[in-house]
C-alpha cells in the first residue's frame, strides 16, 4: 500500500466518516 | 512465458481465490462479538440487507452479461460478502485499538457503511476479472476490440446497482486500503481511479448527499480558523 497517499490523520477514522448518518 | 495481460489477469484471480479461500461466508466469531457489543444488534439487519444486495447483484449482473450468467454474478458477489466482511473485521480491530472502545453500533447500524463496504470489497473483485472470462471471445467480437463487457460493470456500475452515492462509496475506500494488505498495487491504483472520478465528477451531481452537508456546514459556521490560502 506505498503508493497509495494516504489523506486521513491519526485521530480520524471510519467510524468519524460515518457519524453523520 | 511472457507476461501478457491475460496472464496477468489470471494470475491475479488465481491470487484472489487463494486469499479468499479460507475466508467465510457468514461473519466470524469475532465479528460477532462486535456485533453484540453494541447498543442495537446489527446482525439481523447486515444478514438481511446482504441477502436484499445479493439478489439486486445477482439480477443486474444477468442483465449486463446474460441470463445464462446467473450462477457467475452468484460466485462472484460470495467472493464479494467474504472479502466484505474480512475488510470489516479488520476496520473494526483497527477502531478498537484506536479509540479504546468496543461498541461500534452507530457504524454497524449504518446502511450507508454498509452498503458502501460492500460495494467496494465488490468493485475489488469485479475490477480483478476485468480482462479474464469475456476477453476469449465467448461473449461477442467486442472482446476483440477492448470494449469487453465486464468493462461496463466496473465503476461506477456498482453505484448504479446498489443506489449509492458516491459520496458515501468514497469514506471507505481509504480504510479498505489500510485494512486489507493484500491488495495489489494494481488493485490500489484502480480504487484510487474510483476516487479522483467521484472528486473531480460524481460527488457533484445535483442529487449528492454532499451539498445538503456543505449547507449544514456554513449555517453552522467555521469550527475553527480557516488556514492560510497558500497552506
Amino acid at each position: 500500500n506505498q503508493d497509495y497517499h494516504f489523506g486521513l490523520e491519526d485521530h480520524e477514522g471510519i467510524s468519524e466518516l460515518f457519524d453523520c448518518d | 512465458p511472457p507476461h501478457t495481460p491475460i496472464r496477468a489477469a489470471m494470475n491475479s484471480i488465481q491470487q484472489l481465490r487463494f486469499d479468499l479461500n479460507s475466508a467465510q461466508d457468514q461473519p466470524s466469531d469475532v465479528l460477532c462479538g462486535y456485533f453484540k457489543n453494541c447498543t442495537v444488534d446489527p446482525s439481523e439487519e447486515i444478514a438481511k440487507r446482504v441477502d436484499q444486495l445479493g439478489q439486486v447483484f445477482s439480477c443486474r449482473f444477468a442483465q449486463a452479461v446474460g441470463q445464462g450468467c446467473v450462477g457467475l454474478g452468484k460466485q462472484r458477489f460470495c467472493l464479494g460478502v467474504r472479502l466484505y466482511y474480512r475488510v470489516m473485521e479488520a476496520m473494526l480491530k483497527s477502531e478498537e485499538k484506536r479509540l479504546s472502545d468496543k461498541n461500534f453500533s452507530k457504524l454497524l447500524n449504518s446502511s450507508a457503511f454498509h452498503t458502501s463496504l460492500l460495494a467496494c470489497a465488490l468493485e475489488v473483485i469485479m475490477a480483478t476479472y476485468v480482462g479474464s472470462t469475456f476477453k476469449n471471445g465467448d461473449f461477442g467480437s467486442s472482446a476483440f476490440d477492448g470494449t469487453s463487457v465486464e468493462t461496463d460493470l466496473c465503476f461506477p456500475w456498482i453505484l448504479d446497482v446498489f443506489q449509492l452515492p458516491a459520496f458515501d462509496f468514497y469514506k471507505v475506500i481509504e480504510s479498505f486500503i489500510k485494512a486489507e494488505p493484500s491488495l495489489s498495487r494494481d488493485m490500489i491504483k484502480h480504487l484510487e481511479r474510483c476516487e479522483h472520478l467521484i472528486m473531480e465528477h460524481l460527488a457533484w451531481r445535483g442529487d449528492s448527499p454532499m451539498f445538503e452537508l456543505l449547507q449544514q456546514s456554513h449555517e453552522e459556521g467555521p469550527v475553527e480558523q480557516a488556514e492560510p490560502p497558500a497552506t
